[in-house]
């Protein structure tokens, strides 16, 4: 989900 | 990880540092918006509540404890250690006018509708206008210590190098995601006004004062 991989960002 | 993001977290993490220092070492936290200070500890910790939940990096994990931890100690050197140095006369942002209606948002428009989807939310919106006591401060005192300005110069850079670290996302592995993006680019078009005059005023050596 786009939503998951923005979680690796600060 | 991509070059803009790691030069983005490390202006961010310098912005932070030189703050936090910029009150230690001089005592005093004249000129700075402690409300600010507020929004960004409660953006943090509503962002990093995943600490909690999951592991993604050590990296990301001691960059996560860093900001939280400094956050919440230039809120404590403003409130508690340097108050009497606090200018609240300056600082009267109404702080409530930005946190209700990016509450709001927060839970209208969202990836999912869970609450660490929400707090998630309200941290990137939040975030987008966080700055405004502090620029609200400077435009009242009509002028900004030239480390006040080096630190904000830091801030805004931060989020305008994450700009460039979606594009590179989506052009390199079609990730996106439009609530960040959209809340950065508020984040860093707020930022325009005072990098023109960082630009024009602070890098010739003069100091930043308004009116322009």
């Amino acid at each position: 989900r786009v939503r998951d991989s923005a979680k690796d960002e600060l | 990880m991509n070059i803009f993001r790691l030069t983005g977290d490390l202006s961010h993490l310098a912005a932070i540092i030189i703050l936090l220092l910029k009150i230690w070492k001089s005592r005093s936290c004249a000129g700075i918006s402690g409300k600010s200070q507020i929004l960004f500890a409660i953006v943090f910790t509503a962002r990093y509540l995943d600490l909690l939940t999951s592991f993604i990096s050590v990296y990301n994990t001691s960059m996560k404890v860093i900001y939280i931890g400094c956050a919440y100690a230039t809120v404590y050197l403003i409130y508690a250690k340097f108050r009497a140095t606090y200018d609240g006369n300056h600082d009267s942002f109404r702080v409530e006018f930005l946190v209700v209606p990016v509450g709001g948002l927060a839970v209208l428009i969202n990836h999912t509708f869970s609450p660490l989807e929400i707090l998630w939310t309200f941290s990137i919106y939040l975030e987008s206008v966080a700055i405004l006591p502090q620029l609200f401060m400077i435009s009242k005192t009509g002028e900004a210590e030239t480390i006040t300005t080096h630190y904000l110069f830091c801030l805004g850079m931060y989020r305008t190098l994450y700009l460039f670290n979606w594009v590179w996302r989506f052009y390199f592995e079609g990730f996106f995601d439009m609530i960040a993006i959209v809340a950065g680019l508020v984040q860093t078009v707020l930022y325009c006004d005072f990098f023109y005059l960082y630009v024009t005023k602070v890098l010739k050596g003069k100091k930043l004062s308004l009116p322009a």
